[in-house]
Parts: C-alpha cells; structure tokens; sequence
C-alpha cells in the first residue's frame, strides 16, 4: 500500500458525504446501496464514520462529470479513465468524480459502480495507488461479484496505518494475494487447460504458459465473470476438448475458453452418491479416457466413453496410489500424475503405479 | 498511399504510452527525447510503470506492457501527486 504524498488525513473520525447527482444508467436505489456499500468497506476496519447529507457542504461529495468538469483533469469518455478522488482536505478535497459516460452498473457488465466508487475512496481516505494486483487500491479495473467481497489485508494495512484499526472486538482480515515463489502457498485446484497449466487459489488464477518464465496472476474473474471463487477442483478432457470445475455439489464445464450455457449442474449428474457434498481434486486420464475423482481419503473412477462410474469405487487413495495424504489439486502432464497436498508435491508414474518423486508445491514456478 | 497497417499501430501506441505516461506518470509534456543527454526521459517512465505493474522492466513498449495501458482505471496518477 503506498499513502499519498505528504501523507493526508481527515482530522476527523465522523465524515459525512453528499451524492450531488446521479447517473441515469442506474436506479436511484441502486446508486444509494453501492456507495453506503463502498463506504461500508473502509468504515469496517477503521474508527471512520459516514453520514448522508442531503443538501449542505459534505467532506466527500460524490458527483458524475462529463468531459472537461473544471478541476483540471478532464474525462476522457467511454473506458479508458473510469473516475478519480481528490485526497483528503477542505473543499474539493475528498471528491469522487465518476466519467458519467461509463457503463455503470451493479453486476459484472460495464464498470461495477461499487468497485470503483470503493477504489475511488481509498484516495478520498489518504491512499494511492498499490502496487499489489489483488489489492482495491491497485490502479486497474477488475470485477469482483460484490457479494463476495472482501478488502484486501494490502488495503486494511493501509488504511489502518492512516486511521487505526476499527473498534470491534474481532478485527477483520482480508485475502492476501498470492506470490508465485512464496513456499507456504498451496492450491484449491490444478487444471491444464490447451498446454497451459491453471493453478487455482481463492479468487485468483495462476496461469503457466510452457513457453513463458514467468506466471501470469488473474482474478479468476477477468475470464470468467460466472464462475465463483474458490474453485475446489478442476480437470481437462482433452480429447472434448473442455475443462470441468468444480465447487461444493456444482460443476461448470468450459468448451475452449467459454464457460458452456447450462451449468452449473450438480455433481449427482455424473453418478456420485447423495453422501458426497464436495470434489477436492480430479484428473482425466488421456490414453484411457479415465477420470479420477479425489474426495477425503477415497477416489472415484468415471468412464468418459461411458460416461458413468466405474464400479468397485470408491477405494482408498493409499491403496492406489500410496502414501500422498488429502488431495488439494492433482494434475496429469506428459504422462505423469503430480498430487498436491498442501505445499508437499508427488510425482505419480501411472504406469509403474508408484511415487517416484517429491517436491515444492511452487516448483512449476521457476523460482 | 495508405499507411501500412503496422506503423499506423505503432503511431498509434506510441501516442497511448505517451498519454498514459504524462497522465499517470508524470512524464513531462514538453520532453525531448532527442535533445537530452542521457536516458530517454520516455524510457525512463516506461520502466517506472513497467516495476510498478510487476512488469518485465525494458524500457520499450512491448505487448504486455500496451495490454496494461489499455486497461480501464483510475484517473489518479500512480506516482507523485
């Protein structure tokens, strides 16, 4: 998190704000909720208050502009600049201005108004831009289903730094962005997908090119606005050339890189019991058209050609496949098998049915 | 004759890492890239926000760094005021 140069702050712990108008792309309401929701994120982890006012002078006065609106940094239409905050001070001092020729809304389409108006106060508060990617304050759009959000720990440590930590008892945390190289990271789920590998971790994707060193980090999102967080398992039929994921009793199928029309579907579908709630790992396998189901300490086995179940499962893991523990996320690649248990890595050969190799969860990484 | 695709894209995207670097990186308007002694002055800026968005520094506007510029986002600079 960076502060803004000379470090700024309110002097006071009770501000008050004023939407001087409203964009005519949303409902009125809708405008309301996702601001008292914007503030709603930095008052939950400070002392800081804020009160509507309706018509007189507020310390943060939130408008929509068009173009060039008289404080020297004109919009710049559709995309592009979303909207910019003046930092904390008399007067302009605490501003929000929203580019009104944005599509504004309160989903995934266009410019999440919630999102942006969250960013937008950080400056409002004292902060600048974060270089973290998964934090609020760094600089690019990025949708995140507000439902589910949740300040990042980058922006708390920030914004506590500035004002101090909140008053309730239990202070809140937030998702920490992953680092490729750090050795206590592990995974949800493990797929290929078309040559490349897809780590999946909370609300971020960590995408392996073979042909590139570095690791691409995405919110999961970015691609795939649909699909949740927290991916619990994933794996790839080449020869369909789709990649099933799944999370909790649900599953979503991508055909190429689109998620397909119809799903999620229940997990029932493919013939697993009512007893199972939760997928915590799969892999298919290319040359026999097998693919493996890792749930707790047991496997299923499910015929693609069939499509039904194999019988005679579920069995152990360590009967099968050895001494690997619960299974975080598994993946097939030339051949061989790698599981993943925390940030333990097993290299199965499903030939010799044997480990013959152990080692860092990040290892695909070039660390 | 018409432009060549090609160079009417890199005019193109010299004038958007131009853009984003006086707007968000404080690259000043008037510089000279020719007339200075030392660094390209655009040079220079383009690896500060080539570092900051975690970015292979090399100081040319290569393909991740124009898909970064592209982005929709803040109007507020990302260093100094």
């Amino acid at each position: 998190y960076v502060f803004t140069p000379g470090n700024p702050k309110w002097k006071r712990n009770n501000l008050t704000y004023r939407i001087l108008n409203y964009t005519p792309k949303m409902r009125r309401a809708d405008v309301n909720e996702a601001i008292r929701k914007a503030l709603s994120v930095w008052s939950n982890v400070t002392p800081l208050t804020f009160r509507k006012v309706e018509d007189k002078e507020a310390d943060i006065m939130i408008s929509f502009a068009y173009r060039d609106h008289h404080d020297n940094s004109p919009f710049d239409g559709p995309n592009g600049q979303l909207a910019h905050a003046f930092q904390p001070g008399e007067g302009i001092g605490g501003d929000v201005h929203l580019d009104e020729e944005e599509a504004w809304t309160k989903d995934g389409r266009g410019y999440n108004l919630f999102i942006v108006i969250a960013h937008e106060l950080g400056h409002s508060l004292g902060l600048s831009h974060s270089n973290d990617p998964g934090a609020l304050m760094y600089p690019t759009y990025s949708y995140t289903d507000p439902k589910e959000f949740l300040l990042p720990q980058d922006d708390i440590d920030g914004i506590q730094a500035i004002y101090g930590q909140s008053n309730a008892a239990v202070q809140p945390t937030g998702p920490i962005t992953p680092q490729t190289c750090d050795p206590n990271l592990t995974f949800d789920a493990i797929t290929t997908l078309r040559g490349e590998i897809i780590f999946f971790k909370g609300r971020y994707m960590l995408r392996k090119h073979p042909a590139r060193t570095e690791t691409e980090l995405n919110f999961i999102s970015l691609f795939w606005p649909k699909l949740p967080s927290g991916i619990q398992a994933a794996y790839e039929n080449v020869e369909r050339d789709e990649v099933l994921l799944f999370k909790e009793d649900k599953y979503w199928v991508l055909r190429g890189y689109d998620i397909a029309p119809g799903y999620p579907k229940p997990i029932y579908r493919l013939g697993f019991p009512k007893t199972v709630k939760r997928v915590n790992a799969a892999y298919s396998d290319e040359t026999t058209g097998k693919t493996y189901f890792f749930i707790a300490d047991r496997y299923w086995r499910y015929d693609e050609n069939k499509k039904s179940m194999d019988h005679g499962y579920p069995r152990k893991i360590v009967s099968d496949f050895g001494k690997i523990g619960r299974v975080d996320a598994v993946f097939q690649k030339d051949g061989y098998v790698y599981f993943f248990h925390g940030t333990t890595q097993f290299q199965f050969d499903p030939r010799a049915k044997r480990i013959i190799g152990q080692m860092k969860s990040i290892s695909w990484f070039n660390c | 004759f018409p432009v060549a695709p090609e160079a009417e894209d890199e005019g193109k995207n010299l004038q958007l890492v131009e853009n984003y670097l006086q707007n968000f990186y404080n690259l000043q308007r008037d510089h000279q890239p020719h007339l200075k002694k030392g660094e390209n002055p655009l040079a220079a800026k383009l690896k500060e926000m080539q570092e900051f968005f975690g970015l292979q520094v090399t100081g040319k506007p290569d393909l991740d760094t124009l898909e970064i510029m592209k982005k929709p986002r803040c109007g507020i600079p990302d260093i100094g005021q």
